[in-house]
């Protein structure tokens, strides 16, 4: 464990608890992508099914359980509870454009060819473009995305970028080196390279955001 | 490649 590392992890659950304070608070979900919280979900059911295999420690098990329990409810909230506030209609990215690929990839491009290890290459493979959805739905509508919105999406995006540095640190300090998580983590960052640019330029100056189409 | 697991991290 090191401070990129732990920052990354607390800045990803910041995320997580972002998107359900603000879903519940306003008892709507207007703005926030389904389709992209259903990947995230797919994405921490099939990396985490270690639990039941490995034990690596009471932080490691804690978080996953948190992650998967934040990410099942946020979905619950979306499709049962508030399903009358979800905007489906602007909801539209095909995610089978995704996860077909996704899977593919996993099944060709893995560091085992075994069940657990590919379902953990699909995870992180999926988790690199599961944001896509969300910001096609902000740029797509045209409309403006709520303020916490943004802060979700900064928090959610800047983990990773934690995590490169995590990595780099690892590989002189361990000579870890994960090449799967690494290029995927690198393609998962430069996706929300335009979005930070915006979020630093507008929100931080008090606008709303909007991303061009 | 030198990676290890089980994968340690989140």
């Amino acid at each position: 464990m090191n401070i990129f590392r732990l920052v990354g992890d607390l800045s990803h659950l910041a995320a997580l608890i972002i998107l359900l304070l603000k879903i519940w608070k306003s008892r709507s979900c207007a703005g926030v992508s389904g389709k992209s919280q259903i990947m995230f979900a797919m994405v921490y059911m099939t990396r985490y099914l270690d639990l039941f295999t490995t034990f690596v420690s009471v932080y490691n098990s804690v978080m996953k359980v948190v992650f998967l329990l934040f990410s099942f409810v946020t979905v619950y909230l979306i499709y049962f509870k508030f399903k009358a506030t979800y905007d489906g209609n602007h909801d539209t990215f095909r995610v089978e454009f995704l996860v077909v690929p996704v899977a593919g990839l996993a099944v060709l491009v893995n560091h085992e060819f075994s069940f657990l290890e590919i379902l953990w290459t699909f995870s992180i493979y999926l988790e690199s473009v599961a944001i896509l959805p969300q910001l096609f739905m902000i740029s797509k509508t045209g409309c403006e995305a709520e303020t916490i919105t943004s802060h979700y999406l900064f928090a959610l995006g800047i983990y990773r970028a934690l995590y490169i540095a995590n990595w780099i640190f690892r590989y002189y300090m361990e000579g870890f080196f994960d090449f799967i998580a690494i290029v995927a983590g690198c393609v998962q960052t430069i996706l929300y390279c335009d979005f930070f640019y915006l979020y630093v330029t507008k929100v931080w100056k008090g606008k709303r955001l909007t991303i061009p189409a | 490649l030198n990676h290890f697991r089980p994968h340690d991290e989140l």
